[in-house]
Protein backbone atom coordinates (compact mmCIF):
# COMPACT_ATOMS: atom_id res chain seq x y z
CA UNK A 1 0.00 0.00 0.00
CA UNK A 2 1.56 3.71 -0.98
CA UNK A 3 2.51 5.00 2.39
CA UNK A 4 4.83 8.09 2.56
CA UNK A 5 7.20 5.96 4.25
CA UNK A 6 9.76 7.83 6.32
CA UNK A 7 12.81 6.11 6.80
CA UNK A 8 14.16 6.13 10.13
CA UNK A 9 17.11 3.75 9.59
CA UNK A 10 20.36 4.26 7.76
CA UNK B 1 17.33 2.47 18.28
CA UNK B 2 18.31 -0.62 19.90
CA UNK B 3 21.39 -2.44 20.60
CA UNK B 4 21.77 -5.15 17.40
CA UNK B 5 21.20 -1.70 15.23
CA UNK B 6 23.75 0.32 17.37
CA UNK B 7 26.58 -2.54 16.68
CA UNK B 8 25.39 -3.33 13.18
CA UNK B 9 26.03 0.74 12.35
CA UNK B 10 29.22 0.09 14.56
CA UNK B 11 30.58 -2.68 12.59
CA UNK B 12 30.10 -1.07 9.15
CA UNK B 13 31.97 2.49 10.54
CA UNK B 14 34.80 -0.33 11.87
CA UNK B 15 34.38 -1.77 7.79
CA UNK B 16 35.16 1.75 6.78
CA UNK B 17 38.13 1.91 8.85
CA UNK B 18 39.35 -1.06 8.06
CA UNK B 19 39.34 -0.66 4.79
CA UNK B 20 40.99 3.20 4.93
CA UNK B 21 43.67 1.51 7.22
CA UNK B 22 44.65 -0.68 4.61
CA UNK B 23 44.99 1.19 1.86
CA UNK B 24 46.98 3.70 3.73
CA UNK B 25 49.19 1.27 5.22
CA UNK B 26 49.99 -0.30 1.66
CA UNK B 27 49.46 3.08 -0.06
CA UNK B 28 47.39 0.83 -2.14
CA UNK B 29 44.43 -1.11 -3.48
CA UNK B 30 46.15 -4.39 -3.58
CA UNK B 31 47.95 -6.39 -1.59
CA UNK B 32 50.22 -9.26 -2.40
CA UNK B 33 47.78 -11.26 -3.14
CA UNK B 34 44.48 -9.46 -2.50
CA UNK B 35 42.75 -6.85 -4.20
CA UNK B 36 39.23 -4.19 -3.28
CA UNK B 37 36.93 -4.03 -6.20
CA UNK B 38 36.95 -0.57 -6.85
CA UNK B 39 33.29 -1.14 -8.82
CA UNK B 40 31.72 -2.28 -5.09
CA UNK B 41 33.54 0.79 -3.76
CA UNK B 42 31.55 3.15 -6.37
CA UNK B 43 28.50 1.19 -5.79
CA UNK B 44 28.56 1.90 -2.21
CA UNK B 45 28.86 5.59 -2.90
CA UNK B 46 26.17 5.44 -5.21
CA UNK B 47 23.83 3.81 -2.58
CA UNK B 48 24.59 6.24 -0.08
CA UNK B 49 23.89 9.37 -2.16
CA UNK B 50 20.58 7.54 -3.45
CA UNK B 51 19.72 6.32 -0.13
CA UNK B 52 20.30 10.06 1.44
CA UNK B 53 18.60 12.41 -0.26
CA UNK B 54 16.48 13.49 2.55
CA UNK B 55 19.61 13.86 4.71
CA UNK B 56 18.20 17.86 5.35
CA UNK B 57 14.77 17.22 4.61
CA UNK B 58 14.16 14.19 7.00
CA UNK B 59 16.03 14.97 10.25
CA UNK B 60 15.79 11.97 12.91
CA UNK B 61 18.34 12.65 15.21
CA UNK B 62 22.26 13.72 15.36
CA UNK B 63 23.17 10.18 15.65
CA UNK B 64 21.46 9.56 12.23
CA UNK B 65 22.60 12.85 10.40
CA UNK B 66 26.26 12.31 11.15
CA UNK B 67 26.60 8.68 10.53
CA UNK B 68 24.94 9.37 6.41
CA UNK B 69 26.75 12.33 6.20
CA UNK B 70 29.83 10.05 7.03
CA UNK B 71 29.08 6.91 4.84
CA UNK B 72 28.55 10.14 2.48
CA UNK B 73 31.89 11.74 2.43
CA UNK B 74 33.65 8.30 3.33
CA UNK B 75 32.83 6.22 0.40
CA UNK B 76 33.29 9.44 -1.76
CA UNK B 77 36.97 9.90 -0.37
CA UNK B 78 37.16 5.99 -0.95
CA UNK B 79 36.80 6.34 -4.31
CA UNK B 80 38.97 9.21 -4.87
CA UNK B 81 41.81 7.19 -3.34
CA UNK B 82 41.23 4.52 -5.84
CA UNK B 83 40.55 6.38 -8.40
CA UNK B 84 43.34 8.97 -8.10
CA UNK B 85 45.68 8.58 -5.22
CA UNK B 86 46.36 4.63 -5.75
CA UNK B 87 45.19 4.83 -8.99
CA UNK B 88 48.50 3.07 -10.75
CA UNK B 89 47.65 -0.11 -8.11
CA UNK B 90 44.39 -0.40 -9.83
CA UNK B 91 43.97 -2.87 -12.32
CA UNK B 92 40.50 -2.80 -13.74
CA UNK B 93 41.05 -5.59 -15.73
CA UNK B 94 40.63 -7.64 -12.66
CA UNK B 95 37.37 -6.02 -11.56
CA UNK B 96 35.65 -7.75 -14.09
CA UNK B 97 31.82 -8.05 -12.47
CA UNK B 98 29.36 -6.85 -14.80
CA UNK B 99 28.54 -4.24 -11.95
CA UNK B 100 26.01 -2.28 -14.78
CA UNK B 101 23.61 -5.34 -14.78
CA UNK B 102 23.49 -4.94 -10.81
CA UNK B 103 22.54 -1.47 -11.62
CA UNK B 104 20.51 -2.00 -13.90
CA UNK B 105 18.46 -5.06 -12.39
CA UNK B 106 18.34 -2.33 -8.71
CA UNK B 107 17.01 0.41 -10.99
CA UNK B 108 13.78 -1.88 -12.84
CA UNK B 109 12.87 -3.50 -9.34
CA UNK B 110 12.73 -0.29 -8.10
CA UNK B 111 10.35 0.84 -10.49
CA UNK B 112 8.51 -1.73 -10.14
CA UNK B 113 8.79 -2.92 -6.73
CA UNK B 114 8.11 0.03 -4.20
CA UNK B 115 6.51 1.98 -1.49
CA UNK B 116 5.86 4.96 -3.32
CA UNK B 117 6.24 6.35 -6.82
CA UNK B 118 8.17 9.11 -6.06
CA UNK B 119 11.47 10.46 -7.02
CA UNK B 120 12.71 10.34 -3.26
CA UNK B 121 11.44 6.79 -2.72
CA UNK B 122 12.20 5.00 -5.64
CA UNK B 123 15.61 6.04 -5.31
CA UNK B 124 15.63 5.30 -1.90
CA UNK B 125 14.42 1.74 -2.93
CA UNK B 126 16.86 1.06 -5.39
CA UNK B 127 19.60 2.24 -3.08
CA UNK B 128 18.70 -1.00 -0.74
CA UNK B 129 18.22 -3.56 -3.72
CA UNK B 130 22.11 -1.84 -4.52
CA UNK B 131 23.30 -2.24 -1.32
CA UNK B 132 22.33 -6.34 -1.48
CA UNK B 133 24.07 -7.05 -4.27
CA UNK B 134 27.27 -4.08 -4.23
CA UNK B 135 29.55 -6.53 -2.79
CA UNK B 136 29.73 -9.46 -5.82
CA UNK B 137 32.20 -7.35 -7.85
CA UNK B 138 34.47 -7.99 -4.79
CA UNK B 139 33.38 -11.19 -4.16
CA UNK B 140 33.73 -11.92 -7.56
CA UNK B 141 37.24 -10.50 -7.45
CA UNK B 142 38.02 -13.02 -4.29
CA UNK B 143 37.13 -16.16 -6.31
CA UNK B 144 39.24 -15.23 -9.41
CA UNK B 145 42.46 -14.12 -6.81
CA UNK B 146 41.34 -17.27 -5.15
CA UNK B 147 43.06 -15.85 -1.66
CA UNK B 148 42.68 -12.53 0.41
CA UNK B 149 45.17 -11.02 2.91
CA UNK B 150 43.67 -10.79 6.39
CA UNK B 151 42.57 -7.43 6.38
CA UNK B 152 40.62 -7.95 3.43
CA UNK B 153 38.85 -10.66 5.07
CA UNK B 154 38.29 -8.90 8.53
CA UNK B 155 36.39 -5.85 6.30
CA UNK B 156 34.57 -8.56 4.43
CA UNK B 157 33.69 -9.69 7.95
CA UNK B 158 32.45 -6.89 9.70
CA UNK B 159 30.76 -5.54 6.66
CA UNK B 160 28.49 -9.45 6.19
CA UNK B 161 28.10 -8.88 10.13
CA UNK B 162 26.52 -5.16 10.03
CA UNK B 163 24.05 -6.58 7.62
CA UNK B 164 23.67 -9.85 9.49
CA UNK B 165 23.31 -7.58 12.75
CA UNK B 166 20.50 -5.33 10.71
CA UNK B 167 18.29 -8.95 10.25
CA UNK B 168 18.60 -9.59 13.83
CA UNK B 169 17.30 -5.97 14.49
CA UNK B 170 14.34 -6.11 11.87
CA UNK B 171 13.24 -9.60 14.19
CA UNK B 172 13.64 -7.24 17.16
CA UNK B 173 11.46 -4.14 15.98
CA UNK B 174 8.59 -6.50 14.40
CA UNK B 175 8.99 -8.32 17.74
CA UNK B 176 8.80 -4.81 19.98
CA UNK B 177 6.69 -2.59 17.66
CA UNK B 178 5.24 -4.62 15.10
CA UNK B 179 7.70 -2.87 12.45
CA UNK B 180 7.59 -4.14 9.02
CA UNK B 181 9.46 -3.47 5.93
CA UNK B 182 9.80 -5.78 2.96
CA UNK B 183 11.64 -4.71 0.92
CA UNK B 184 14.76 -4.50 3.38
CA UNK B 185 13.95 -7.02 5.05
CA UNK B 186 14.47 -9.42 1.95
CA UNK B 187 17.44 -7.22 0.25
CA UNK B 188 19.09 -7.39 3.36
CA UNK B 189 18.61 -11.02 3.72
CA UNK B 190 19.90 -11.41 0.24
CA UNK B 191 23.07 -9.07 1.00
CA UNK B 192 23.45 -11.36 4.43
CA UNK B 193 23.29 -14.53 2.37
CA UNK B 194 25.75 -13.23 -0.21
CA UNK B 195 28.29 -13.75 2.49
CA UNK B 196 27.53 -17.19 3.94
CA UNK B 197 30.33 -18.96 2.23
CA UNK B 198 32.38 -16.19 2.87
CA UNK B 199 31.52 -16.68 6.26
CA UNK B 200 32.04 -20.27 6.70
CA UNK B 201 35.72 -19.84 5.04
CA UNK B 202 36.35 -16.57 7.49
CA UNK B 203 35.51 -19.06 10.91
CA UNK B 204 36.71 -22.55 9.57
CA UNK B 205 40.16 -21.03 8.34
CA UNK B 206 41.05 -17.25 8.86
CA UNK B 207 39.84 -17.50 12.57
CA UNK B 208 42.63 -20.58 13.00
CA UNK B 209 45.27 -18.29 11.68
CA UNK B 210 45.30 -20.25 8.18
CA UNK B 211 45.39 -17.95 5.37
CA UNK B 212 41.94 -17.53 3.27
CA UNK B 213 42.06 -19.50 0.40
CA UNK B 214 38.97 -20.67 -1.46
CA UNK B 215 39.19 -24.27 -2.52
Amino acid sequence: EPKEAIHDEL
Amino acid sequence: MNLFRLVADLMHLVSIFILLLKMQKTRSVAGRCSRISFKTQALYATVFLTRYTDLFANFQSLYNTTMKVFFIASSLYIVFLMKFKFKATNDPRLDTFKAQYVVGGAAALALIVNYAFTVQEVLWTFSIYLEAVAILPQLFMLTKTGEAEVITTHYLFALGTYRGLYLVNWIYRYWTEYYVDWIVWIAGAVQTGLYCDFFYIYFTKVLKGAKFELP
